[in-house]
Order: C-alpha cells, then structure tokens, then sequence
C-alpha cells in the first residue's frame, strides 16, 4: 500500500510538471513530502519555478501563479483517474489574457476525452465552447436560461 | 459516458423547470452575477447524492429548494434530473441512457431514482463507482476552490493524492 | 464600553445599508449580533437582500455578490474611520460588468476624501484612474514599471 | 495626509529600484500575473511596520529580500521608502512631508527611519496613531481578502468593528 501510493505520487509528480510547463509556458515544479518516512500520513508540499523565477513555495506566488498551479494538479491527478465530465467554476477568473489563452488551449486538448462544462465570465474562455448557456434573471430572483448555440 | 440532458425545477433560484441540453464537448455557461450559474453546478453535484449542505452553500439540505422571490412563494418540492449518455456501457445498467433523479420535499421527504424506479442513494453511489465521477470531478466543481486546494495544509491537501492511489 | 461598542455598531449598520444599496441597485441588508446579552464577545452575522430576492445568509450569495457584500462592510466601517489612503487589490476580480460600473461610481464618490491605489486586470476600472501605472518582469524575475500618466 | 511617492529596492520582485509617484486622487496599477502588482502592496504595508511575514505571503521576513532570479544574484537589502505630504498637517511632526524608510538586511539586521533619521517601530507606530492608517486600510489591501472577511466566523468578523469602536 506504501508502493501502491508512491507509485502513484510520481505519476501525479511527473503530470503536475507536463502540465505546469504547458500552463506557465515553462519552468519546473516539485511537490514534496514533508515526511518522507512516513509516506502514507506524510503532508505534501508543493514548490513551483516560473520560466525566469527561483523556485519558491506557493505562498508567495502571486494570485494568477495560483490558480495555475491549482490547475495544474488537478489536471494532473485528472490523467491518472480521468473522469467522463467536469464541471469548472470560474477558475480563470485571476488569470490574465495571456495565461487564459494557455488555459483554453489545455482545455481543448482535455476535451477530446472529456466533456467539459466550463462557468465563466471570460470572453477569451466562451470562445472555446461549442455550445453556450446563457442564464438569466428577469423575474425576480428567478432563474431562467437562454441558449446561445453555435453552429459546430 | 457524457452528461446528456440536465433538468431542474424547484431547486435554488430554478423555480421554474430549465433544461440543459449537453453536447460531448465544451460548453459554457455565462451570465451576470448571482444569475444562477452556480446553481446550476450545484445542482449537477446534488442530483449525484452530494451530502454535505455545506459544500451546497446552504446550512441545511432544505434549503436548496427554491425559498421565493419578492413576488412568488416559496416551492415545496426540489427536484433534478441528470440524464447520461450510455452508449459505451460505462455505467453497469443495459439501457443507452440513465437517468438519475433526486427530489427533495420541503416536509423532508427525499428520494433518489434510477430510470424512474425509486433507489436508495448507496445504488446512486454504486452506479458511479469506478467510473471515474467523484471526488476529483468534483473538486474542479466549486467556485473559488482554488484557494481551498492551495490554502490547505500539506497534510491535508493529500486527499486529492489519496483519492488516486 | 458596551454603549461605545453599540453605537459604533449602529452607525456600521447604517452605513452598510446605504453603500450596498448603491452597490447592489436595492435590497437591503442587516447585521445581527449572534450573542444580544454579551454584546462585547458577541459574534455578527450579515443578512443580505438583493434586490428582488428574500433575505439570506451570505453563505448562499453568488461570488460577485458576496464581493459586493465585503466591499459594501469595509466601506461601511471606512466611512466612519477614514483613513487617508486605501489599497484595493483586485477586488473587482469576481463582478461582472454592470456591477463593476457601480463599483468604480462608489470608488469615485469616496474619492474626494480617500486617495485609491487599486490593482486590477479590469479595464472599466483603470477607466477611472487618474493616473495609472503599468508593472512588467521584461528581465527574468525583475519587475519593472512602465507609468502611463494620463492628462488630467 | 496623501501618498506622495513609494521607493522600492531589493523588495520581493523589485531588484532594481523603482519610484512611484501617487496623486491625491486615483493611481490604477496594472499588469500581467506575477509581475509585481501585489508586491506594491507588500511594499506599502512593510514600510508602515506590518509583523507578520504570513500576511506578506512569506514564511519568515527574509523572504521579502529579493531572492534571484534566474540569471541575477539574490540581493542583500531589502528597503522601501514612502514619502507622505503633511501640509494639513495631519502627521505630529512639522515638516510638510514626511518620509519613513524600512530596511532589512539578510544578516537580519533591521531598521526603522522617519525623515532620515533612525527610530523605532514604536516610534512609527505612533505617528500613524489617529490618523486612520491602520487595520481598516489594511484589510482592504491584501488580495483574496473578501473571502477573508466573508469567511471567517460571525466570532471572528467582528474584528472589524472592534477597531471602529
Ligand atoms: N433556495 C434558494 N431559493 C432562491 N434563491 C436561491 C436559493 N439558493 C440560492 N439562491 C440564490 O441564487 C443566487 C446565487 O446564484 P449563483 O451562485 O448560481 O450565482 P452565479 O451566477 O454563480 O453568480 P456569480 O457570477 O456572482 O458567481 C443567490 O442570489 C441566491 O440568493
Ligand atoms: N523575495 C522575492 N524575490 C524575488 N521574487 C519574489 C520574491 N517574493 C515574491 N517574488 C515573486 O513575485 C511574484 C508575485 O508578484 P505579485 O504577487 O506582485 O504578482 P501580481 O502582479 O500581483 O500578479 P497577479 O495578477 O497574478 O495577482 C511571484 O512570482 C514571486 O515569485
Ligand atoms: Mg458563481
Ligand atoms: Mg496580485
């Protein structure tokens, strides 16, 4: 069992980096035990290197640097035990222009074997869809929905 | 196996019933704030069997049913629908879609069903088992959790590392 | 001491409901001490109503309208002890657009007692700085700045 | 009381020294992710004396040191500038702008400077003191924060209110 969740700590490990480099356009990333010995309680840390930055820990990353890394080990723990659906909730919200079109482009690579249902109020983000939902509220405190489907 | 169809009445701000139809690849959903969207995610997570109230946004189950609007009372009942594609015989049933369905009265009255005949909620979870919907399908549900998967303590972020292993 | 803490309570209650009222078009809103008999350990509760829907808990609120409820309290308490200068950071990151524009109408009105250093991707609100300045890593690692004065 | 200029050198991300110069009315500071923008922040709360290194995202205080980067060496110095005009003579002191300096060496090695002359903490402490710089102006700055406020318990919130009163 201590096999059994190493084995898959260095699948996550070497993910979380394929993933990172296509977020941040490079740089490197490690995610550490903070108790080697005792690997089935141990905490795990989690360090990141931008492209042009010294590694830190995440606390000191900015908010944009965040969300991405967040992301990025979601996605990675994702290859592993995909899932059929996902349902994102505005996690692009920090991001700026240029990190969103990293982010859509991972998505639209995910997409070929997962559906995606993606909440956003990005317009770069909506581009990706093949169909949009609009939700509305005319009545108050009712909600109602407007499709906006796009031809394939 | 997608999500095919998502029907919602009674449940959050969706007094009256909304259909979602997916298609297998992106699809978006957009609005202004406190519009629904949310809701809607939501919604998707409780039809599942979620049973935290909590990671509803609510203090009490009962309050994901609609709880009125200046001008219209409150329902009774909540209710959703999740219809799922089947055509790849993920999901241990024979037929080519699955519906699942979760109602919730205001009396505290709730029921799951599975193709329309009624089930307990273990038969709900079973359904999904090893299918891959769960926890981390889940995790990338909630807004604002991206803080939640950084902010942890590393002991604790390791439920995600768990959940694979 | 009870009195002191009860009045400026008051005046905080006050407050809030003015500003979210302007933030939220409506509605109103109401502070509850969880604990009346002690109300120097007591907690405080925030009940919302946005307009058009019931009163609610904050914990049922969207993220653009929880972001409005925060902003609406800090500006509350910041009414009755101004301070000279206020930092904002990226608060606007979860509003849509029409509440952005009654974000920066707020913004503006306390501007003409409180100088505003605020951070943001939004461009409605760089709209209305008077003077803006633009941070770059163009050397790896190193920020920059790039000031984009405006006329007056 | 307004900021009138922020001198950065050696601070987190800024290597090189930077000035700010800030009108009385509204500077918007933009910018890609991670270039800095927070950072600002940082700056502006370090040089009034913020203790806690967590609510500056670091571990321990060195770590505000600009630490490298890839092709630059990490730097030994920390220290951040900010000149404030006092012609409504809001500040106790005489002069028509008053500067506070904050330094740090990595051989932790600290000081404190109020018009170029060293003082201590206390002493910066206490020229703020009435002036309404202090937590409410803080709790604005920190990015993420609304969650903060929203967040924490009804016990805990009244922080806020406590200060007022
Ligand atoms: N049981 C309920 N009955 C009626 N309205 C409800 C109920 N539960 C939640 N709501 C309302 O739904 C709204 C929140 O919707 P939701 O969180 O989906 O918004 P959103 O579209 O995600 O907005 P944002 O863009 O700000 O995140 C709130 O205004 C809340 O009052
Ligand atoms: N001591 C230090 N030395 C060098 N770089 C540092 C130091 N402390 C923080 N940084 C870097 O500063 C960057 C964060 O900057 P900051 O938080 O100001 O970004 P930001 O402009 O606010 O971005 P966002 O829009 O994503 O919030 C991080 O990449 C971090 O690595
Ligand atoms: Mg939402
Ligand atoms: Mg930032």
């Amino acid at each position: 069992s201590r096999e059994r969740f190493m084995e898959s700590f260095e699948r996550i490990q070497k993910n979380f980096q394929e993933v990172f480099v296509q977020l941040f356009d490079g740089g490197e990333t490690e995610l550490l035990l903070t108790d080697p010995e005792d690997v089935l309680e141990s905490g795990i840390e989690i360090i990141a290197r931008p492209p042009g930055k010294r590694p830190q820990s995440i606390t000191m990353l900015s908010g944009g640097e965040r969300s991405l890394v967040a992301i990025a080990l979601l996605f990675a723990v994702f290859k592993i035990k995909p899932s059929p659906f996902c349902v994102l909730d505005e996690v692009d919200a920090a991001l700026d222009e240029a990190n969103v079109m990293r982010f859509t482009r991972l998505i639209k690579e995910f997409a070929k074997d997962t559906q995606f249902i993606i909440i956003t109020h990005n317009k770069r983000t909506m581009e990706i869809a093949d169909v949009m939902y609009g939700v509305t509220m005319e009545q108050a405190g009712v909600s109602k929905l407007v499709s906006v489907k796009f031809a394939a | 196996m997608h999500l095919d169809k998502l029907i919602i009445k009674g449940f959050k701000s969706f007094a009256d019933e909304v259909e979602l139809v997916f298609e297998p690849g992106i699809t978006a959903i957009v609005g202004p704030n406190g519009c629904g969207k949310s809701n809607v995610s939501d919604a998707i997570r409780w039809v599942l069997g979620e049973q935290s109230s909590r990671s509803l946004r609510c203090r009490k189950m009962e309050d994901v049913i609609f709880n009125g609007g200046v001008e219209l009372k409150p329902k009774n009942l909540s209710a959703v629908t999740l219809r799922l594609d089947n055509e790849d015989s993920i999901l241990p049933l024979e037929t080519p879609a699955v519906e699942i369905m979760r109602q919730l009265h205001r009396s505290g009255e709730s029921g799951y069903f599975i193709n329309q005949s009624q089930c307990l909620l273990r038969d709900i979870s079973e359904l999904f088992m090893d299918t891959g919907v769960g926890m981390t399908a889940y995790s990338l549900m909630e807004q604002s959790n991206i803080d939640v998967l950084l902010n942890t303590q590393p002991q604790e972020r390791r439920f995600l590392f768990d959940e694979v292993a």
